[in-house]
C-alpha cells in the first residue's frame, strides 16, 4: 500500500458516501444517472467475487464490503425509494452499448482465461466507461448541482491517483498490470473535460454547466 | 513481473 493508492481509495469512498448522503438527505435523485450507478454496482459485483475466496487484508475486505453495500444502497434509493424523482428523460444513454463491447473485450484481452479473471477484467473495462451515462446526462441537462460536481471530482480523482500509484509501484517493486493501467488512463481521460470545468468554475462557486 | 494472479488492489 502507498499513499497514492490510500488517498485514491479514500477519495473513492468519499465520493460514494457523498452521493448516497446527498440522495438520502435531499430525498431525491434528480440529476443523478441511475444507469451509471447500476453500472458501478455491476463493476463492484464482478470485481469482488473473490471477497470470500482470497483474503488480502482487513482493509481490503472491509472496503470491498463497503463499496458493494453503498453501491446497492444507492441503486435502491434511485430505482425504488425515490423512484418518483428519477429523471428518466435525461438518463437516456444506451448502457448496453457499453456493457456488450466491454464484455466481448474482456473475453478477448485478459490475463487468464478463467471465469474469475474474465469477470475481473470485465469489471476493470466497465469501470473505465461507467461514468459516461452520468456525464451524458449532465451534458443533456446542461448543468449539475455542486454536490454532484464534487462527487464527480472525487470519483475522477481516485483513478487519477491510482495511475500515480501504478507508476510508484512500477518503479518501487516492478509491479504493473497493463489492463488496469490502460483502463485507468481511459477512465481518467473521460473526466478531463469535467476536471477543467470543475477547476475553472465550481471552485469559484459557479454552477457547473457542460456544453450541451 | 505482472502480478495478475492475486489482485491486491480495490
Amino acid at each position: 500500500m502507498n499513499v497514492f493508492r490510500l488517498v485514491g481509495d479514500l477519495s473513492h469512498l468519499l465520493a460514494i458516501i457523498m452521493l448516497l448522503k446527498k440522495i438520502w438527505s435531499s430525498r431525491s435523485c434528480a440529476g443523478i444517472s441511475g444507469k451509471s450507478q447500476l453500472l458501478f454496482a455491476l463493476v463492484f459485483t464482478t470485481r469482488y467475487l473473490d471477497l470470500f475466496t482470497s483474503f488480502i487484508s482487513v482493509y481490503n475486505t472491509s472496503m470491498k464490503v463497503i463499496y458493494i453495500l453503498c453501491a446497492y444502497a444507492t441503486v435502491y434509493l434511485i430505482y425504488v425509494k425515490f423512484k418518483a424523482t428519477y429523471d428518466h428523460n435525461h438518463d437516456t444513454f444506451r448502457a448496453e452499448f457499453l456493457v456488450v463491447p466491454v464484455g466481448g473485450l474482456a473475453f478477448l484481452v485478459n490475463h487468464d482465461f478463467t471465469p474469475l479473471e474474465i469477470l475481473w477484467t470485465f469489471s476493470i473495462y466497465l469501470e473505465s466507461v461507467a461514468i459516461m451515462p452520468q456525464l451524458f446526462m449532465i451534458s443533456k441537462t446542461g448543468e449539475a448541482e455542486s454536490i454532484t460536481s464534487h462527487y464527480l471530482f472525487c470519483l475522477g480523482g481516485y483513478r487519477a491517483l491510482y495511475i500515480i500509484n501504478w507508476l510508484y509501484r512500477f518503479y518501487s517493486e516492478g509491479f504493473f498490470d497493463l489492463i488496469a493501467i490502460v483502463a485507468g488512463c481511459v477512465q481518467t481521460i473521460l473526466y478531463c473535460d469535467f476536471f477543467y470545468l470543475y477547476i475553472t468554475k465550481v471552485i469559484y462557486g459557479q454552477k457547473l454547466s457542460l456544453p450541451a | 513481473h505482472v502480478n495478475e494472479d492475486m489482485h491486491d488492489e480495490l
